[in-house]
């Protein structure tokens, strides 16, 4: 209710402040931001009947809807002149830091794209950890996806060049590769993704199409740094957030996307293999002064 | 540095007798931004800031040192003490003793209790691994590998039950004389009312006297909400922090001490199984400080 409020004084500034930080946008972009309302507060028309949180509101999905930005040289954001499978088959490589749901998402995705009659291959191209394999079998047969995969401790470069190789085979139309999960501090994983995106570069020179960042909700800033060393490993056109279902706000895409110009392209909100939507910038900043 | 952050704040009081709280005072918004970029909780970094304002209220500025460095020394200092003693050992009760793992989607519990089993099988105990979570895609699979490759028995069931699943552990513990039993239980957000009484009722079966809050170390904000959540729900005797081998800052191991008064008892520091280190404090407050 306090956000209703149409007064700035120091409380509600506070108040507002506090909103932005225990949403996870982080000090640097909440200085901006609070500054920015304070200006534009004191010199907004008298007829303007906007609240301060509602001046909030507008600069967030400003910032979250800015699909222009073409990043750094590393992140290649789908603008609106890419149009998603404009090439045959469309690669989507999911990257992400231990346990932040990436298996889950790529049958998720799976599951999203065959309602709009995609024919999708999920590639297993986590090699490394303890029945990796065995989980996404179970998320590639819930999102009817076929599977490619090889035993264990293959090399994920192999199984990226055999699914590719075999979804252009077969005509299908959408190749999800899902990645073991690392820490973007560990140099040598993070040349063994790099290895992966080549491998896929080799065949097409415009794939992967899509380099998605998959980041738990609950990340605090260390999420910026995530995002910094995946990008310059692997390239990066979005992020999807996961496990949206629980009290966190997963602010800490915007200063992801102010610094590295990456969109959300999707949030995660539950375990189940419906529960991948595409996002919605002024429901997730409506989120976060609830 | 921190020391260098300081001094500029701090180079005011060169020269006076006394940290007066006029010159405090710019010294802990440097701190709370600190603690803020480092993840803290912010009801948890407002605590701290307000216990090292009183702190250093009225303190002498010593002659040995820059006031800089009294400042930083008492942060340092504060922020070791706020985060607990030394690391306080499993607490056992009559053989076979449980220690039940619980925590959020993808923090690590699996794999941290593969960690913790052979910690105790290395101390000289006969641990059983439980494979509790009947939900995640191929969970029973994942423990019964790790149990195999570090030669600890796994007890897993067809049962959907994980209450039913502890009964039956616990029997099969008593028939096979081993000592020490460790439950992992499925990820589950604190949200989930469903869920949240499943493990109420785990909980009252099992009845460990350990359980142990296993809480990702790059959490932000949420770390307060949900460490404040299962505490309120269950009975946490001890908390875990996890991928701390990554360049997260850690902060959620200052919030999720500040609202539980719980013991920190091991930290994750990679993904096999002996990358398990007792919780230093002191390390801690480095790694936050930064
Ligand atoms: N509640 C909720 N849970 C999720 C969501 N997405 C994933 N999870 C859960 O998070 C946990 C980890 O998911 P995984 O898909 O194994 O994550 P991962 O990134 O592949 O993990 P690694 O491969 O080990 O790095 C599982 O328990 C999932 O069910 C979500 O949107 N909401
Ligand atoms: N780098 C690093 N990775 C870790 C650590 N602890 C766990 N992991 C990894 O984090 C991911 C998730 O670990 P799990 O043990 O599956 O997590 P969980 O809590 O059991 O997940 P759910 O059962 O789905 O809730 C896996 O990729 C693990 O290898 C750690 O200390 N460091
Ligand atoms: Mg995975
Ligand atoms: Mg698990």
């Amino acid at each position: 209710a306090i956000f209703k409020s149409g007064k700035l004084d120091e409380d509600s500034i506070e108040e507002l402040e506090d909103a932005l930080l225990e949403a996870d946008i982080g000090v640097s972009i909440v200085d901006d931001l609070i500054e920015k309302l304070k200006d534009e507060f004191a010199n907004r028309k008298k007829d303007k009947n906007l609240s301060p949180a509602e001046i909030l509101k507008s600069h967030l999905i400003t910032i979250l809807n800015n699909r222009h930005h073409t990043g750094t040289e590393s992140c290649q954001v789908l603008t609106p002149n890419t149009t998603r499978f404009s090439h045959k088959p469309w690669v989507i490589l999911l990257v992400g830091v231990n346990g932040s749901g990436k298996t889950t998402t790529a049958g998720k995705l799976a599951y999203y794209y065959g309602l709009q009659g995609k024919k999708s291959v999920i590639a297993a191209c986590d090699t490394f950890r303890a029945a990796a394999v065995e989980q996404i079998e179970v998320w590639a047969q819930r999102g009817g996806a076929r599977l490619v995969k090889q035993k264990s401790g293959a090399d994920p470069a192999s199984v990226a060049y055999d699914a590719y190789k075999s979804t252009q085979a077969r005509s299908e139309d959408l190749l999800i590769v899902d990645t073991a999960g690392r820490l973007q501090s560990k140099r040598n994983l993070m040349e063994e993704l790099g290895k992966v995106a080549r491998v896929l570069r080799k065949h097409d020179p415009t794939a992967p199409h899509e380099v998605l960042l998959v980041i738990d909700a609950t990340t605090g800033q260390n999420g910026l740094s995530q995002a910094r060393g995946f990008t310059s490993v692997a390239g990066g056109t979005g992020l999807i957030i996961t496990k949206l279902d629980g009290t966190a706000r997963g602010g800490v895409v915007v200063p992801i996307q102010s610094e590295l110009g990456l969109p959300v392209e999707f949030i995660g909100l539950g375990e189940g293999v419906d529960d991948l939507h595409p996002f919605d910038a002024k429901v997730f900043v409506n989120a976060i002064f609830e | 540095q921190l020391t260098d952050r300081f001094e500029k704040f701090v180079r005011n009081l060169r020269g006076q007798g006394k940290l007066t709280e006029k010159n405090v005072q710019d010294t802990v918004r440097q701190v709370r931004r600190i603690m803020l970029e480092a993840d803290v909780s912010l009801p948890a970094a407002k605590a701290f800031v307000k216990t090292i304002q009183e702190k250093s209220l009225g303190q002498d500025v010593l002659k040995s040192i820059t006031p800089g460095q009294q400042m930083v020394k008492i942060i340092h200092d504060e922020l070791a003490a706020f985060l607990g003693g030394q690391a306080e050992p499993i607490r056992f009760g009559k053989s076979p003793s449980t220690i039940l793992m619980v925590g959020l989607n993808g923090a690590g519990k699996t794999t941290t209790c593969a960690k913790l089993a052979l910690h105790l099988k290395r101390s000289g105990r006969q641990p059983l691994l439980v494979a509790a979570d009947t939900k995640r895609p191929a969970a029973i699979e994942q423990l019964v590998l790790l149990g195999k490759q570090l030669d600890i028995p796994v007890f897993t069931s067809d049962d959907k039950n994980p209450v039913r699943i502890a009964k039956d552990a616990r029997k099969h513990a008593q028939k096979e004389s081993l000592d020490c039993i460790i439950i992992d239980s499925a990820g589950r957000m604190h949200v989930d009312g469903e869920l949240m009484d499943e493990l109420k009722r785990l909980q009252s079966i099992a009845n460990p006297p350990e359980t142990l809050l296993v809480v990702d170390g790059m959490t932000g904000q949420d770390a307060v909400r949900s460490a404040k959540a299962f505490s309120e729900r269950i009975d946490i005797t001890g908390l875990i922090l996890t991928k701390l081998d990554g360049d997260a800052r850690g902060g959620a191991a200052l919030s999720i001490r500040w609202i539980t008064d719980k013991p920190i008892k091991f930290v994750g520091v990679g993904e096999k199984p002996a990358d398990l280190d007792a919780f230093h404090p002191d390390r801690m407050a480095g790694r936050i400080l930064g």
